[in-house]
């Protein structure tokens, strides 16, 4: 099973051991620093690919970040090495499906953009706006609420509903998840739909608390739970992310996202 | 008494928060709302002021803020409104010293600049940076880690000597306690010196923790107090302000930085 994730957010939102902490591997590592430790003079995409093992499965994950998105004094444009990156990555797949002999199409479009949102307490910051409205008809955008330790239950709620309202406000089509025949999953599904923007926490230290082994962060007035559902929503991310809804972030990729470049392509 | 503060930092780094903590008053409020619900289209420094009675001590007290610093996409030159309010106060200071009848000069000079560095956990951003290299050689600057509940001890600290670091390394220079004849004033001093950058976290609630009323912030695993100082530099960098350096912070603008003033602009 392939998959590729692309992580965007500017430096320090704790980007990196989100992932490291969705996929329980140390992705990025000394060998390979997150992002933020690897800034260069402008924004580029950088990839790299891992093999997860999980629950018997093997999934071949492609990790897409973005070193400098928003790091700068000047961030204008910013969000144009993300957008060239993607349409690279229709064009090498339209390119692949156009030819004769097209067995085993490599598939590395970008099948979901996990997009970084600062925990200010007020808002979208104008450059999350921008980079939304000219990203959301290119792929699936699913917005995070990043180091949501840092807000009380209440200021997270707050701030969630501030978040939806200014993208409903400026037209922005997140991804969305899709209705099913099953009662029940659309039961579960609207729950999950109501915690968007998801408020995450990770961490790569693993705590002993009273006898279990917990993945936290260590206060001195006590310990955030990165699984912890009262403590963030990381694991209602992780559940929709790796176990449920990743096929159908690769049916939308290809069905509409795709779909969007392949038409305006082919009647340029 | 009189003191004229000012508070740089972007949106959402808890600097209102941390100064109606600080004076223990409720200096943005709805009437007043924080520099964050005040951005205009263009960075502008506003002001307000505030009788604070403190131990039988009347301070008339002036906060100069900066709605829209850091918070657009192309944040170039934001410090320049800074630099233009600044140099506007010893301007005014200059006029008024000049005339024939000098009594009771009005000293809106900016004493002390509490800037707000985001909690990142890598270093400081370019902006950072670039304010205060703007900045030093005008006013005195205190670099304070805002939301420091955000970080856990060993990140502080590990932090706290990043910035410095790259302050040493960029040759910024910020206010500097003064050495003291008093030998326990001194150690007491060195004490605080190596808290720099203080690490503060504010709020507007006062909880109820067994039995003692607490300024802090709740959390499902636990309260983040506020003068705790095993939580934070707060009580640090009260004392510090309200009580132990004020006058030098005033002496310190009026000897150094102004004269700077001065002497550039009487030479030119
Ligand atoms: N408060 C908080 N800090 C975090 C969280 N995740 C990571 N951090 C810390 O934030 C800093 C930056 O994390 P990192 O993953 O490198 O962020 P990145 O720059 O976005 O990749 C490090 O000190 C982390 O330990 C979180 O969920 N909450
Ligand atoms: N984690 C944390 N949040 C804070 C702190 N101080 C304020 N906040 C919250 O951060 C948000 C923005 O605070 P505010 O004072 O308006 O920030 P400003 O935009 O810099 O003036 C609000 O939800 C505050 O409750 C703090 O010390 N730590």
């Amino acid at each position: 099973f392939e998959f590729t994730l692309m992580v965007v957010g500017e430096s320090g939102l704790g980007k990196s051991t989100l992932i490291n902490s969705l996929f329980l591997s140390d992705l990025y590592s000394n060998e390979y620093p997150g992002p933020s430790l690897r800034i260069k003079k402008t924004v580029k995409v950088e990839t790299t690919k891992v093999l997860i093992k999980e629950n018997g499965v093997t999934l071949r994950l492609t990790i897409d970040d973005t070193p400098g998105f928003g790091d700068a004094v000047d961030n204008s444009n910013c969000w144009q090495a993300v957008i060239n990156h993607i349409e690279k990555k229709f064009e090498d797949y339209l390119n692949a499906e156009s030819m004769v002999t097209r067995s085993k199409l490599a598939d590395n479009r970008v099948h979901c953009c996990l997009y970084f949102i600062a925990p200010t307490g007020h808002g979208l910051k104008p450059l999350d706006v921008e980079f939304m409205k000219n990203l959301h008809d290119k792929v699936n955008i699913i917005p995070l609420i990043a180091k949501a330790d840092t807000m009380t239950p209440e200021e997270c709620l707050r701030f969630k509903k501030q978040i939806m309202k200014e993208i409903h406000e400026h037209k922005i089509q997140l991804y969305e998840f899709p209705e099913c025949e099953d009662e029940e999953e659309n039961r579960l599904n609207r729950k999950l739909k109501s915690r968007v923007p998801f408020a995450v926490v990770g961490s790569n230290t693993v705590l002993e608390i009273g006898g279990r082994r917990v993945r936290g962060r260590q206060y001195p007035w006590g310990v955030a739970e990165v699984e912890n559902i009262d403590h963030c929503d990381f694991t209602v991310l992780r559940n929709m992310l790796v176990r449920t809804h990743m096929q159908d972030l690769k049916d939308v990729t290809n069905n509409v996202h795709y779909e969007n470049y392949r038409s305006k392509k082919l009647s340029s």
